[in-house]
């Protein structure tokens, strides 16, 4: 988390560590067997991770309190219709973990909403997005210890497809904005979501309510001025999510 | 003869008969025939020197050392004692004859002795006179070979002594469910020497009534006490209980004997008056014991008495069980039996548990009033909350009903169920720097 602040205990308890081999990432707890995150945490150019390559941690904000707890996978459920072969797809970029146990509930682990199906995502609306990614130090990226947290408004899409376009003309290379994706971060940069963030989640408040809106799925950079950070939008998967949580 | 042989008849005769008998002669013979016979002596010849009472030569007939004849001479002689031609018999079973001869007989005659049948003779005891213990038998005597017996006529029987007879009475076993009994010869006064028994026996389970007429008259001999039953009574005797003698002018009325067997005897003795008594039996069932109320149950069918074959049926109160020795029973009926008995004692009704409540996964259940897990205990669930909550109605509550489920106020049986709390967290990112 670019910009971001240190997350007090027991404040984002949908948090989850994730890791696969030597890489990180984040989750979100969104029932007491299933954690939520992106898919191409779990499958990189069309291939699926071995479960058993995945590691969640809950309940803590820091990293060395929480790596001696880990919790295992019992599957893996990647949207069928996630295809990144040519790192410039991140479409459906959503997955599903289920546990082996079930988590029991307390203060430091809890579980996020799901939206509405009517949520609305509005431009101009502060989420939250949190993680365990690299952090910025004074110029230099450095891996974080402890879960940060960074508020970010909800981008205009067109406002979002201008400035990835304006990067294209700079000849950086730019996934495709899809529908499934929303963009969140504030012009002028360093507040965002990076490299160990991703699969973590982007939260919005309704009624003292935190929902999940978004899953931190991809972006140019980090931090980088006139580029958002790009969140799948979970209010599209929830036919997806609860059809997987029913059949398994 | 030896004493163990029977002699019926035989023949015996003086010495050296039909030779005259020599002198100094002395024999004798010891006569016997089994009881119930006499012997009859019957003499073919006799020709003994006749002298004045048989003086010098003589057949001397004892009995039982008892001196009867003594005989001599011959059928023409002028002196001695010839016993002619018609046999002699003897008083008893037995007689001595003794045959004795002196030292010198007359020269012009030779006297040659006796010659003698004997015979068993049976005794007609029937036609002997009476004794001064009067007829042999009180009504029929039968003469038989050697004895008698005694027979009597219809309606009377041969009593112990063989001799006398006594009126029939109370013969047979009354098993019908219902009769009537009299002494011989009621109201008018009994015989004497009576003992008569009855015997009355009903099928198990039913017992017997006895129901004396007002006129009851047994001698009896009165005291302080209250009568004596000395010389007449009626013993009433039932199972397994001391017998009871009844006597005097008051009538007994109804006696209720709560058994199916009785047993009356009748005595009288040989003197004194009584005019006997009769009754009436009847049969009822069985009584049984009152069975007793159970708690927490009802015992039914509700009645003042309860006999032979009559069942009844305990059930318990709603929320309560059958308890049988520890054990749980599902019905409960017990039936009176032959013997006046229950065949089984009366159950308990103990109070239904339900068993602890389901446990509820991420909360748990508080007991709100009732024993814990007895009939109609009331029970709440909760969820560990801030983190779950109660799905539906959270004043939901439990309470152990009947059928041993506990069951929701609208009678659901399923435990609720805890759901998490989403998106709540116990802090807040509080970020007051501006």
């Amino acid at each position: 988390i670019f910009g971001g602040k240190d997350a007090p205990q027991n404040t984002i308890p949908w948090q989850v560590l994730l890791t696969v081999g030597s890489g990180r990432g984040g989750g979100i707890i969104i029932a007491d067997k299933w954690i939520m995150t992106a898919a191409h945490v779990l499958a990189h150019k069309g291939q699926q991770v071995s479960k058993d390559l995945v590691k969640m941690y809950v309940g803590g904000t820091e990293v060395g309190a929480m790596i001696n707890s880990p919790l295992y996978a019992e599957s893996v459920h990647v949207h069928p219709g996630y295809d990144s072969v040519d790192d410039l797809s991140y479409n459906n970029d959503i997955a599903l973990i289920k546990l082996g146990n079930p988590l029991t509930f307390r203060a430091a682990v809890m579980p996020v909403c799901l939206p509405a199906k009517d949520s609305s995502y509005t431009t101009g609306k502060i989420g939250l997005v949190s993680g365990f990614g690299l952090v910025n130090d004074n110029g230099s990226r450095i891996l974080t210890n402890r879960m940060k947290y960074v508020q970010l408004p909800l981008v205009d899409r067109k406002k979002c497809n201008d400035s990835f376009n304006l990067l294209k003309e700079r000849k950086h290379k730019v996934p495709h904005l899809t529908n499934n994706m929303f963009c969140a971060g504030t012009p002028e940069g360093g507040k965002d979501a990076c490299q160990g963030d991703s699969g973590s989640p982007f939260t919005l408040t309704e009624n003292k309510q935190f929902w999940v809106a978004g899953i931190v799925s991809w972006g140019v950079d980090c931090g980088l001025a006139g580029a958002y950070g790009v969140y799948t939008k979970v209010v599209e998967y929830l036919d997806w999510i609860n059809r997987t949580m029913q059949e398994n | 003869l030896s004493d163990s042989d029977t002699v019926m008849h035989g023949e015996l005769h003086s010495p050296q008969y039909p030779e005259p008998y020599p002198p100094n002669a002395l024999e004798q013979w010891d006569l016997t025939v089994p009881e119930g016979f006499q012997i009859r002596l019957t003499f073919t010849h006799l020709d003994i020197e006749a002298s004045d009472g048989c003086y010098y030569d003589s057949l001397t007939v004892l009995h039982n050392g008892k001196l009867l004849w003594k005989f001599c001479g011959n059928e023409n002689s002028g002196d001695g004692n010839h016993p002619g031609h018609q046999p002699i018999l003897s008083p008893g079973n037995s007689l001595t004859l003794i045959f004795q001869s002196d030292d010198s007989n007359p020269e012009r005659h030779q006297n040659v002795g006796f010659f003698a049948h004997f015979q068993a003779i049976d005794v007609d005891e029937c036609s002997a006179p009476e004794t001064g213990n009067g007829p042999l038998c009180s009504q029929i005597c039968l003469n038989t070979l050697g004895s008698y017996l005694c027979a009597c006529h219809h309606g009377y029987e041969l009593r112990s002594d063989k001799s006398t007879c006594v009126l029939t009475c109370g013969d047979g076993i009354f098993d019908e469910p219902e009769g009537h009994l009299s002494s011989p010869g009621y109201p008018n006064l009994s015989p004497y020497s009576l003992s008569c028994q009855y015997v009355i026996s009903v099928k198990n389970g039913f017992t017997v009534s006895l129901n004396f007429s007002d006129i009851f008259h047994i001698e009896s001999v009165d005291s302080e006490n209250g009568p004596h039953c000395l010389h007449h009574w009626l013993q009433v005797t039932l199972p397994n209980k001391e017998p009871v003698k009844l006597c005097g002018k008051k009538s007994p009325g109804l006696i209720d004997t709560n058994s199916s067997s009785v047993t009356l005897e009748y005595h009288t003795d040989n003197e004194g008056m009584s005019k006997g008594w009769s009754l009436d039996y009847s049969t009822g069932r069985m009584k049984c014991p009152m069975p007793g109320s159970v708690t927490r149950g009802r015992v039914t069918p509700s009645m003042t008495e309860y006999f032979y074959r009559d069942h009844i049926y305990v059930r318990c109160d709603q929320g309560y069980k059958l308890m049988m020795n520890t054990q749980e029973i599902k019905t409960f009926s017990t039936v009176c039996q032959s013997n006046g008995q229950w065949h089984l004692p009366l159950p308990e009704c103990h109070i239904i548990d339900c068993g602890d409540p389901e446990p509820l996964l991420n909360g748990g259940v508080t007991f709100l009033s009732g024993s814990q897990n007895q009939y109609l205990s009331l029970v709440q669930y909760h969820c560990n909350e801030p983190f779950y909550s109660l799905e539906g109605d959270q004043n939901v509550t439990f309470t152990c009903e009947a059928d041993r489920q506990w069951r929701s106020n609208d009678l659901a049986v399923t435990k609720p169920t805890c759901l998490p709390v989403c998106g709540q967290p116990t802090q807040e990112i509080r970020d007051f720097l501006r």
